[in-house]
């Protein structure tokens, strides 16, 4: 209903400028209603401004940049109604390292309250979590878990082997 | 209502048995190309439910049974078990785990258990998304598809915060 | 006929001139996130012609001209140059190199050259394209954009298909 | 016209099979015309069947996997018509580190031919690469270019940071 679009449109709208800020280091972002008006009929505009930068439509964005904006709206969205767990498919795909590790910072913070699956390549991702199982197919075509053990991650991580 | 464990058997790419307990705050996965950590998270969706094909990348409904493999035969069946804490009592049920599965058969027969019990996929559905006023059962961003929750479409973005409402 | 040297200026967030030298069988561009990859290859389609909007990025023609930032004014007009080594005598020219400069003022005056002659873009998409039977100037994957070519739409597939032949 | 349309579908199907078992290490790879008769209006069928699994839609094969594929698609096409210089931006980006090094060493044979710009995450992509400039914004908003020393990327790579 219009009242409680309206409120969680409202939530969700604090919640991205403040995960926005937190996930550029800076800057700011706003989402708006292109016909307030009608708000259960109109589109969404996001305004993006990354610490420096201008607010440009954020189809000129980069692909990390437009990761980490999706990632910043997921969680503003996942804030106003957070689910007892959440799987994250690749999600950190086409992050930097800088912005693996902002992104692992964010996910740590969550998990305090919901149970994270994240699904990666990248190895600073891997070193963030509490456990790490392998999926690999040792038979072709037949998948199994394998064991695969942090400390190896951490320490390749030490010795700078990054994403 | 954590998840304790989830089992798969014939269920896309895990041709034998296979199961993963997740007891921490942030559990990995990872592997090479093409090995299965995806059809993990089909699997979570198919078992709560997930009835769009699309979704679960498949063509027809027993696409998501183990075709088979050079040196394994097809699966007649394909089988997903989810397992939560419910110690906090988030589900309206007085055990203290919550075991649901789904089973699908080669010939398109269906099953759904509770605890090891047949039960309905609407029973199921209302339990979990029962949890509460509007509680978001399970968030899942899957590969690729982060991008859909900025589309360019101002539309599409708002069905985006409608779902959220 | 390769690629020597491509220098942009003013041309999306090349807000000062940047300027870079392509010698080696395999450059490999590589930095942060949102810092200008993905521009260079917008500026080398952009000076080689491309006219889509949607290909660049941008919402208006004018959209590629630096917009400024915290610290720089925008810019008056986008300009990127890109000079190819002739010597093999691939391109109908008497000169060893081979430079085409593309401008765009802010009130959307455009302006090509061809060897800092005025040109008109038509002689120069002529230049690119009549290098031969049909040959393919240059071959552009965008980010993201790989799983075009294998299309699930059997239709958009044989579109790919056509281009080649 | 038809009969050229025919002539290099037939070229790229078997560039593509041939490009297939190189990115794959092995299996098979068709593409078919769906209504042969029609080739000009015909859709085109893509059937990839990796090293010990069975042959499935091609919607089911994983993020990585259907990057190789389209991989083995690209460099197909461009056998027929070979472009003087080519530009890859990020498409090793799902891949995992054994596909890298498959994809680098499918590169750098094309690399004889044509000049290759690729942009890149990957420390394995980079430590293929003969120059590399990077891209960056000391002033934020504004785009330069620096060195990047190979021998560093190289180094690293050796202690094994990998993708
Ligand atoms: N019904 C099925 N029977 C057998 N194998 C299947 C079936 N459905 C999917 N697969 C297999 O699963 C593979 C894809 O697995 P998945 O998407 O989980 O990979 P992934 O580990 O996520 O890889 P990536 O890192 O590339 O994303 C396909 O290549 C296919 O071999
Ligand atoms: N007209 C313009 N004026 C100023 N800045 C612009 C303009 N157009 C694009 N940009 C800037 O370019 C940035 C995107 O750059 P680009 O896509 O090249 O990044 P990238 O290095 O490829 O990053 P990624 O690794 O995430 O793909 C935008 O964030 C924006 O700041
Ligand atoms: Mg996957
Ligand atoms: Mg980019």
């Amino acid at each position: 209903t219009r009242r409680m679009f309206l409120e969680t449109f409202e939530k969700i709208r604090s919640n991205f400028a403040r995960l926005f800020r937190r996930m550029f280091g800076g800057g700011s972002a706003d989402i708006l209603l292109t016909n307030p008006e009608e708000p259960l009929t109109s589109g969404v505009e996001i305004i993006a401004k990354p610490p420096g930068k201008e607010a440009l439509p954020i189809s000129m964005r980069s692909g990390g940049e437009r990761a980490m904006i999706s990632v910043a709206m997921m969680f503003a969205i996942y804030e106003t109604n957070p689910a007892p767990f959440a799987i994250l498919d690749e999600v950190d795909a086409p992050l930097d390292e800088a912005n693996v590790d902002r992104f692992c910072t964010v996910v740590a913070d969550y998990a305090k309250v919901s149970q994270f699956i994240i699904i990666t390549h990248h190895k600073k991702t891997m070193a963030a979590c509490d456990t790490l199982y392998g999926v690999t197919m040792q038979e072709p075509g037949t998948s199994t878990r394998v064991s695969v053990d942090l400390r190896d991650v951490r320490s390749s991580e030490l010795v700078g082997a990054g994403a | 209502m954590r998840i304790v464990k989830l089992e798969m058997d014939g269920f896309k790419s895990f041709g034998r048995p296979v199961s993963f307990e997740f007891t921490a705050p942030i559990t990995g996965v990872v592997g090479p190309n093409g090995c299965g950590k995806s059809n993990v998270v089909d699997a979570t969706r198919w078992v709560l439910g997930e009835m769009s094909r699309k979704a679960l990348r498949a063509g027809s409904s027993t696409d998501v049974i183990f075709s088979g493999s050079a040196t394994r035969k097809p699966a007649n069946r394909a089988e997903v078990s989810i397992t939560f804490d419910n110690s906090c009592g988030t589900l309206p049920l007085s055990s203290r785990t919550v075991k649901i599965t789904r089973r699908l058969q080669k010939n398109g027969d269906s099953e759904y258990l509770l605890n090891d019990e047949p039960a309905k996929l609407r029973d199921i559905k209302g339990l979990i998304e029962g949890t509460g006023a509007g509680m978001s059962a399970y968030s899942i961003m899957e590969q690729g598809k982060m991008d859909s929750l900025i589309q360019s479409n101002p539309d599409d973005r708002r069905r985006v915060f409608e779902e959220a409402a």
